[in-house]
Formats: structure tokens, sequence, C-alpha cells
């Protein structure tokens, strides 16, 4: 697939989404 | 006469090659066969570790409608029966394996719609069947997690409850957590492989919602597209930064061009929710039928089809590896991979189970 269809990609995204979820 | 029926079929037949297996050359290989005598219809199988005197054994748990049932192996072609969990009111729908855990399995009763999950063990000097009753009301869906914990969804849309369960020793409930649930009904659930914090669901809506266990924490909502309906999540791994989900598709209509998919592979950004179809699972040239239902594990996924034949897929070589035809003009109803070796176990509704080795 081409990475362009995803967006920026993040290898710490669990981390990230769970900075940015509300509690 | 019930107990004379159990102690004359108790222990299997030597299996007998079916006539059909020179049409899975080198695949799968008949290993033994139980034959559950309970007489009611049979729903599921599942294949576990049991402690007996002191061993691990890998067992097979069979489920019929009443009866659960756990064999112990005598030796690679025969099983003998050691317990049987029997049940009056409310017939067994699923059983739910629990990973991680020894001497005990989860099961969900009800009729179309869970209405109890309990657990079914031994006691301590493994003489008597016990059962706990885990939890009851209207679940929608219920699954076993790694680090002996159990994962539930009840109540409609508001007043939808998720919760997770730890085990203690005694197969009772030890600990219970809720999840913040999302604004739309949870069918299944799937854990990320390797990450024991990451839980995924899949809706109503077709979405799939991922939760952060260790908080309660519902991350992300990530709509999958709306062109395979009731899309379920059969197995997740995270790579890359992207997060990689095998989808089940038991609505996708055949279409000349691709055939008929019967699972997909998909990669989802979570940051961005945005995501992309990367290969789909098609049955070969010449077979029909739909996903009815089936069992993903490692990189391997196996379907009952609506043409009553097993499909098996490898899914790093993309293609159909197997198909096992209906055996004794007996469709097959269900399929799961052991998860104690390389068996995969296939089912009749008369009682049947098929073990075979892939």
């Amino acid at each position: 697939c081409n990475q362009a269809d995803l967006g920026p990609i993040s290898l710490n995204w669990f981390e990230e989404l769970s900075l940015e979820a509300p509690p | 006469q019930s107990t004379e029926q159990e102690q004359s079929a108790s222990l299997t037949e030597v299996a007998e090659l079916p006539a059909c297996q020179s049409s899975n050359p080198g695949h799968l290989q008949l290993v033994s066969k139980l034959k559950n005598p309970s007489g009611s219809c049979s729903v599921d199988v599942s294949a576990m570790w049991w402690e007996i005197a002191g061993f691990k054994e890998p067992c097979i748990i069979t489920a019929c409608e009443y009866v659960v049932s756990l064999w112990k192996p005598l030796n690679t072609l025969q099983w003998e029966k050691l317990y049987s969990w029997h049940f009056t009111e409310v017939p067994v729908l699923q059983i739910v394996p629990v990973p991680d855990v020894c001497n005990l399995v989860c099961v969900a009763l009800g009729n179309l719609e869970i209405r109890e999950i309990r657990s079914l063990l031994c006691s301590s000097d493994g003489k008597r069947e016990k059962q706990v009753l885990l939890s009851s009301g209207n679940i929608k869906a219920v699954l076993g997690l790694t680090g002996r914990r159990l994962v539930s969804s009840s109540g409609t849309l508001c007043d939808q409850q998720v919760e997770i369960m730890t085990f203690a020793e005694d197969g009772r409930s030890k600990e219970k957590q809720f999840l913040m649930p999302p604004e739309e009904t949870v069918l299944t659930f799937a854990e990320v492989q390797g990450m024991q914090e990451a839980l995924l669901g899949t809706t109503i809506m077709n979405n799939i919602v991922i939760w952060n266990l260790k908080t309660g924490q519902l991350l992300k909502k990530m709509h999958i597209g709306d062109r395979y309906q009731a899309s379920v999540c059969r197995k997740a791994y995270s790579e890359m930064g992207l997060l990689f989900v095998v989808l089940s598709h038991p609505c996708a209509k055949e279409s000349e061009l691709l055939g008929s998919p019967v699972f997909q592979l998909i990669v989802i950004n979570p940051k961005t929710t945005l995501s992309v179809g990367v290969m789909l699972y098609c049955l070969p040239q010449g077979q029909a039928g739909r996903f009815l239902e089936g069992d993903v594990k490692d990189h391997f996924a196996a379907a009952v089809l609506t043409s009553g034949t097993i499909a098996i897929w490898d899914l790093l070589l993309g293609h159909c590896t197997a198909l096992l035809p209906p055996i004794s003009d007996q469709h097959w109803s269900f399929v799961k991979w052991s998860g104690t070796d390389s068996h995969l176990l296939a089912g009749q509704k008369d009682g049947n189970i098929f073990v075979y080795r892939y």
C-alpha cells in the first residue's frame, strides 16, 4: 500500500493516543 | 442410561482416514476423531492445557448444547473423557478459552444472545466438576485475554458496559475494571499481538475501537469502510507504527474480478484513522460459499464456508492452502486451531470432532 494514503505515522502511537484521549 | 452411554463411548475409536484425504496432500492429516455421545447438538471445541496427576496434558474441550466435556489424550489416536459439566436451563453458545490459564475454561451460555458467562474447573482433589457464575445479563461479546483476563460487553447503547475481570486461582473473578464504552454496540473483541495493554473492538457501525486496558481509556474510533458489512476482527498486530488487522467478511458478495473474499488484511494508521486494504483472501476458482465461522492463529486462517467445506489460508503466502470438503455427507459446522499444538479441530453438528495435523 501507499504510505501517503495513511498520513503521518508514529512508532509511539499507543502512548501518544493515551496522552491525547480523555482520562 | 446416560451414564452407560457415556461410559461406552468415552474411548474414541481409532481414526479412519476419510475418503477426501487425497484432496489435501501434505496439508491436513487426520490424527484422531472424538465422538461426543451426549446426543445434543455440538456447538464448539477448544484445546487447552490441563494438569492431571501433576502433569500438564494437552486436552480437548467439547461443547454440546447442555454438556461441556474435557478429554485427555491416551495416546496420539485416542482420547478419554475426564470431566463433564452439565447445564440444565440455559444452553451453551460457545467455549471462551482464556490464555495463560491451566485447569480452567469459560463458557458463554444463552439462546440467541449470551445470558451468562461461567468458569468451569474441578475440585482441588480432582474428583468433582465445579462451575462458577462470573457474570449474567444481556452480554453482547466476550473474549479471554492474556494475563488471566476476560473482557465482556453488556447492555445496550445507552447503558453499555465493557468490563475486564482477572481470574483468581479458584476460578472466581479477583478484580473488575471498566473500560470507557463507545457510543455504539461492541460486537467482538481482539487482542493486539504483543501489546498487552491494547484491546480492539469491532462495532455494529463497522468501526474498530481501541482501548488502553491499563487506564480504561477509549483511544480511537476508526471506520473501516462500508464495503464489507459485519466484518469481525480476527487478529491484530502493530508494526512500524501501523496496525495490521485481519477481518472476516461474512457478508462479502462474490465478484467476477476478485472471487469470494472470506478474510482481508487491512492496515490502519491509528494516529490518523486512515486505512488501506492490503490483501484479500479469496476462495480458489470453482469454490463457492461465504464465511460462516472461523479462527485465525499465527499466520493461518481457517473458515467454515456456507457450502459446508473448510478452507485454510496462509496469510503470508496470500492464498488458500487446503480445502476440507464435508465428510460422510455431514457439513462442517465449526473449526478451531488448537491452542496447544499445530492441530486443527473440525466439528460437525452431530458431535463428531476430527483432529487434523496441519
